[in-house]
């Protein structure tokens, strides 16, 4: 039973070096609590965004905690793959940079996966295959369906 | 196998009926504040078996139903899977999973609702629609909700080991 | 004790119901669970955004929840003003056009208070009556001392 | 009266001395991820009394100290308040608030530190300082923290009960 946990373990570990890598330029790992006995303790995460040393999770920007959240995430789904995702608004703390590496990453992936994706921003939308517009009026909502980036660009400039 | 439409009746803001189809690849939902974004994922979540309401920002599963101009007693959302590569196993290129929830108010249950549960048409129970979910490794997991991007950092380090035990 | 609670109450729920038009253009105020006695309830925010029926606090979309929540702090500062407001990133949830609304009630009331915004946001930078950048070299941080909006352009465009 | 300086000394990611000069009004910080934004704002809820740690996202006081290339062992932060307005009781044009943490190890505890506050230059005590911020109305209900925007509405109604409270 802790043979089956390692062998997952240790392939989600994998992938979570390459992908932090990948979206923080950083170096990134999980580490168990307790390696003898992984069940009688807890999973930490350790990173060390580029140009600092690692320190504490808690003391990660708001952009930072959402890489290394991403990097996990983007970990599981390496393992475990789904046929599908759906992401409402990960960019929120993420600067213009980051938001776009994120985007390039979902991009990249979508080709194994089917992605769906809530968000704002058109660094986000300037990498997506497909933008849906999604408006209310009176209280019913309703769907602008396959706008392309002009037409959402009059919309965004709007939202954001 | 992908997600091919979703069918939204009368659920939260979207107060008819609404076809949204979808392609492979990445697809991005936007809009302004309030315009029914997070809805469209908690159609989703309501199909992927999600019992709590709170999950999905409603008091009672009954709040899940369009309140506006136009009264509804019921709200119905369907997934519509291409299932061509046969990785949920049933025979078919498509599978189209419904869900409905129907007030019905007794005397002494004025919140009393059913709820109903149907598979490419046929009636089915929650658990019959889970697992099919599950073979073809689709769950809760595959969504992250507004605000919930930094809840793997923030988590305490046992829960986080349990989503690995899952896997495992 | 429980008159003067009533007197601090109604003054801080007349400027949320102003503060909540302006920002939200919709209709809000605050309710007593249990107005004979209110140290034994709770206080309940009731928002109607525009041209939606009142719902749940718990149904309104994320930028919908900044706007009351920010509506509220507004009208505390009303009725018991600091000198100055430190407001991290309150724009996340925010879309274009509910950005620039903030941006400029934080302008207006800038003439009261002195207001220290972080920020990624084109729209709130340009409502500034100052901007600061920050940046990070080698795990150091600097200031980049009252920067122009064409500087911050520069940095902003990379940053969001 | 307003803030018209902030001066960090190995304070979290501010690894050397700096000031920054603030003038009335509406300012705005910005930067890249990870640059030092929030940790301004910690820099002020270190000089308004916050004693947990947790809510300047360290683990320990000490973590507040520059940990990098050139190690310190202590970290300091001065906010210069403009008092001409008299809004603080004491006859100063500008009060200084200090405030220092110093590691201290000791054989039975290494992570031993002492802790310092001043007023304009004089030894005072923490209580001594909330007391005279909350003379001209500054306590840490001033700030909203990086993610906190909608936790007015997330919280328990009787919790927002006791914000009201609190002012009345
Ligand atoms: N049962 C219902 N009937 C009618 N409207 C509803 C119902 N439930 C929720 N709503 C409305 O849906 C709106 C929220 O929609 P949603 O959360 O999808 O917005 P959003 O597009 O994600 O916005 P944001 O960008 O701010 O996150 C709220 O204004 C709410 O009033
Ligand atoms: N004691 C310390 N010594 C050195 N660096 C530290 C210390 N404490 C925190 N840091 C660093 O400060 C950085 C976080 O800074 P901060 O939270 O201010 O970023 P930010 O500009 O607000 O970013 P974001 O836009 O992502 O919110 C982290 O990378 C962390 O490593
Ligand atoms: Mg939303
Ligand atoms: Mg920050």
């Amino acid at each position: 039973k802790i043979e089956t946990f390692y062998r997952v373990f240790e392939s989600i570990n994998e992938n979570f070096k390459k992908i932090y890598k990948e979206l923080a330029d950083g170096e990134g790992e999980l580490i168990l609590e307790n390696p003898e006995n992984p069940f009688e303790g807890g999973l930490m995460i350790k990173v060390r965004p580029s140009g600092k040393r690692a320190l504490h999770l808690n003391a990660l920007s708001g952009g930072e905690k959402s890489l290394a959240s991403l990097a996990f995430i983007f970990a599981l789904q390496a393992y475990e793959p789904s046929p599908f995702y759906v992401l409402d608004e990960i960019d929120m703390f993420l600067d213009e940079k980051n938001a776009e590496k994120v985007a390039k990453v979902i991009s990249e992936k979508a080709k194994e996966a089917q992605f769906i994706v809530v968000s704002l921003r058109r660094i986000t939308l300037k990498h997506a295959h497909h933008i849906y517009g999604v408006t209310i009026n009176k209280g019913i909502s309703t769907l602008i369906g396959n706008v392309n980036l002009q037409e959402v660009e009059k919309i965004v400039d709007k939202i954001r | 196998m992908y997600l091919k439409e979703i069918v939204l009746e009368n659920f939260k803001s979207f107060g008819n009926r609404i076809r949204i189809p979808f392609l492979p690849g990445f697809t991005v939902i936007t809009g302004p504040n309030g315009s029914g974004k997070s809805n469209i994922i908690d159609a989703i979540l309501f199909i992927l078996g999600v019992r709590s309401p709170k999950m999905m920002r409603a008091g009672k599963l009954t709040d899940l139903i369009y309140k506006g101009a136009k009264e509804a007693n019921y709200c119905k959302v369907s997934l519509i899977f291409d299932n061509s590569s046969r990785e949920i196993p049933i025979n078919s290129d498509e599978i189209i999973l419904t869900r409905k929830i129907r007030m019905a108010p007794l005397p002494n249950n004025p919140d009393n609702y059913y709820s109903y549960f149907y598979i490419n048409g046929k009636s089915a129970s929650l658990n019959e629609f889970v697992e099919l979910l599950s073979s073809a490794n689709i769950s809760p997991n595959c969504i992250v909700q507004q605000g919930d991007v930094t809840a793997i950092v923030e988590m305490g380090d046992v829960q986080r080991r349990k989503i690995i035990d899952e896997i495992a």
